[in-house]
């Protein structure tokens, strides 16, 4: 289950025999070459390895365990430490609020959750909060007839708080709602204000951040905002079909304490996975 | 005083960091600052001088190397024997369609006739936000059903243009990811049928080392003639714009700068100094 550079990396390990300190830097730089470009946050790599080098060096093997197990141990211990557990799914009733930057699939994301639970036998809605975009009510709309999703939306609508209002009023009888809202970024103000409005109003159980796996070094800002703004409870990491590692989820992770459920494999309804530390792990060391 | 190695190492670490903090995907990073050593190692510096500033320096000259590929748009669009065909390609959700709309707009108050076709005929609600656009701008939509052939309705647009004499047409496709093998065929043959006069490949601004991987693919798999980078607005550091041209060696055609039709900023490389290196 390791990347090849770690694989690598660790070959360098097996020949030296014991745990070196020039061969350690060369691991740990091998190490942080594969997080950087897997869109770790830069100043979160260098820390990391940091941390890992003094480990490598300064703390004893386990009985029985060789130079190259015990790096090998140090590193995936300080990534699962970042990255944390899976968040728990609890199959109850809840309301859901969709939250992220522009483009990151949340729409999408918002359909394929509702079928997640409808499938576990919820009755689910998706609501339409995203009356700024063009089509954003039909594309919506179509997901959830297409898989017998109830939908609430408000094609004409001016005022998104208005909106989930109403649906929520309209919805009662439904025990997971998902709220869809329309993409934002931090110096967006009067956007985050918005959003921060129809937090008020929904009270969600839950507030998903949306992540693309390909963001860059923005990953942390971003989601800072989003955090101060509504608090976040979940990340989703979407696009993981392509070939973007997610490692901008790593700052997510840090600078909202929340865990990530579901990622993103695909456009269709059924491209949702529980979130796997492990696969993801093994991904980032590419 | 002559610069020597271990003066440069640590200037150097420092600035290779500040730049993957800006978005420059590793392995340009880590080329950028390989040429800067080789450049600055045992030139004489002024007392007085920073060895900062002589590294920001030469960096501000491989930047208008790197940013030597240019494309004038509108010149282009005033040069090409009309109807002109755009197709616009990229991953998912980069902002495809509303560039596309952006530079609708654009061309209608340039005096060109622009009509759009809706390429993307997969995707929900995918029709319905361009017809939207298209309702906003008053210009016309060639679409397909649901599920058609994107080459046969960007085929079906071109013909509709010669015919009503309209000069450029602006062909929308449906994001897809360059590890789809049959998407990336179907895009071949877009283009293949269809002989466009522009591929420009949509991308963010904001993406990180993989959006090096995915132009590199496009480029390599399809062909594409230009860049546009969106969302700039969402505080990019512009990183991405300079690893992207540096691998592809293709222009930069525009930024887009938020999701109104005027966000959309000719490139200029001042502009990107300006922006980027502030
Ligand atoms: N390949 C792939 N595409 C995805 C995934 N999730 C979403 N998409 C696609 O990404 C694009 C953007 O998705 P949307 O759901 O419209 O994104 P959004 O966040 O709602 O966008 P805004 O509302 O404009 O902010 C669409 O083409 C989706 O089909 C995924 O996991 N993999
Ligand atoms: N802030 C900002 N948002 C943008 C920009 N360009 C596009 N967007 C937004 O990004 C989201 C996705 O835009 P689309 O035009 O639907 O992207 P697309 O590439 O056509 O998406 P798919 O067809 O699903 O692959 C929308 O919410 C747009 O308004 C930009 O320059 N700045
Ligand atoms: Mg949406
Ligand atoms: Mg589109």
């Amino acid at each position: 289950k390791l990347g090849k550079s770690l694989r690598e990396a660790i070959r360098k390990l097996a020949r030296s025999g014991r745990v070196d300190e020039a061969v350690v830097n060369e691991v740990v730089r091998d190490i942080q070459r594969a997080l950087l470009q897997s869109d770790v946050n830069v100043k979160q790599v260098m820390e990391l390895s940091k941390r890992i080098k003094e480990r490598a060096l300064k703390e004893e093997p386990l009985k029985g365990m060789t130079a190259r197990e015990h790096v090998l141990r140090v590193i995936y211990q300080e990534l699962v430490n970042l990255i944390g557990k899976p968040a728990q799914i609890e199959l109850k009733p809840q309301k859901i609020l969709m939250v992220g930057l522009q483009g990151s699939g949340k729409t999408t994301t918002t359909a394929k959750l509702a079928r997640y639970f409808q499938k576990r036998g919820l009755r689910t809605a998706v609501i339409c909060a995203d009356n700024f975009r063009p089509g954003a009510y039909e594309q919506l709309k179509q997901l959830a007839e297409t898989h017998g999703i109830p939908f609430y939306g408000e094609k004409n609508e001016k005022n998104a708080v208005k909106i989930v209002k109403n649906a929520l009023e309209n919805m009662k009888e439904y025990e997971v709602k998902i709220i869809d809202t329309a993409g934002r970024h931090a110096l967006e103000e009067e956007l985050i204000e918005e959003l921060k409005n129809i937090n008020k109003v929904v009270n969600p159980d839950h507030k998903f951040l949306v992540l693309d796996a390909a963001i860059g070094q923005l990953a942390k800002e971003q989601a800072e905002a989003f955090h101060k703004a509504v608090g976040i409870t979940g990340i989703i990491v979407t696009k993981l079909d392509g070939t973007a590692k997610g490692g901008g989820a790593l700052s997510a992770i840090s600078v909202t304490g929340a865990p990530v459920a579901f990622v993103g494999t695909g456009e269709r309804i059924d491209d949702l996975e529980r979130f796997d530390p492990d696969s993801f792990i093994s991904r980032l060391l590419g | 005083i002559s610069l020597d190695d271990s003066s440069l190492r640590d200037t150097l670490w420092e600035f290779q960091i500040e730049l993957m903090e800006c978005d420059v995907a590793l392995p340009v990073a880590e080329r950028i600052s390989e040429v800067l050593r080789e450049r600055l190692i045992g030139k004489k510096r002024k007392i007085g001088t920073s060895v900062e500033e002589i590294v920001r320096e030469a960096f501000r000259e491989i930047v208008d190397e790197i940013f030597i590929h240019s494309l004038d748009f509108d010149e282009f669009i005033e040069k090409t024997e009309k109807p002109i065909l755009l197709v616009f390609i990229g991953v998912n959700g980069t902002g495809k369609t509303t560039t596309i709309a952006k530079i609708a707009k654009r061309l209608l108050d340039n005096d060109y006739t622009p009509i759009l076709a809706s390429g993307d005929t997969f995707r929900a609600g995918a029709e319905e936000q361009l017809r939207e656009h298209a309702e906003r701008l008053g210009i016309r939509v060639i679409a397909h059903r649901y599920g058609a052939d994107p080459a046969a309705v960007i085929y079906d647009a071109v013909a509709h243009a010669r015919a009503r004499k309209a000069d450029v047409v602006l062909a929308d496709t449906s994001g897809r990811m360059h590890t789809n093998v049959n998407l990336m065929d179907q895009l071949r043959k877009i283009c293949r049928v269809n002989t466009p006069d522009l591929v420009i490949f949509v991308d963010e601004a904001i993406a990180g080392n993989d959006a090096v991987e995915r132009a590199m693919r496009f480029e390599r798999e399809v062909g594409i003639d230009a860049h546009i980078l969106t969302k700039v607005d969402a505080d990019a550091k512009g990183g991405t714009a300079l690893s992207v041209v540096y691998e592809t060696k293709k222009p930069i055609a525009f930024f887009g700068t938020g999701q109104r039709y005027e966000d959309l900023k000719k490139f200029s490389k001042d502009w990107f100094l300006k922006q980027f290196l502030g």
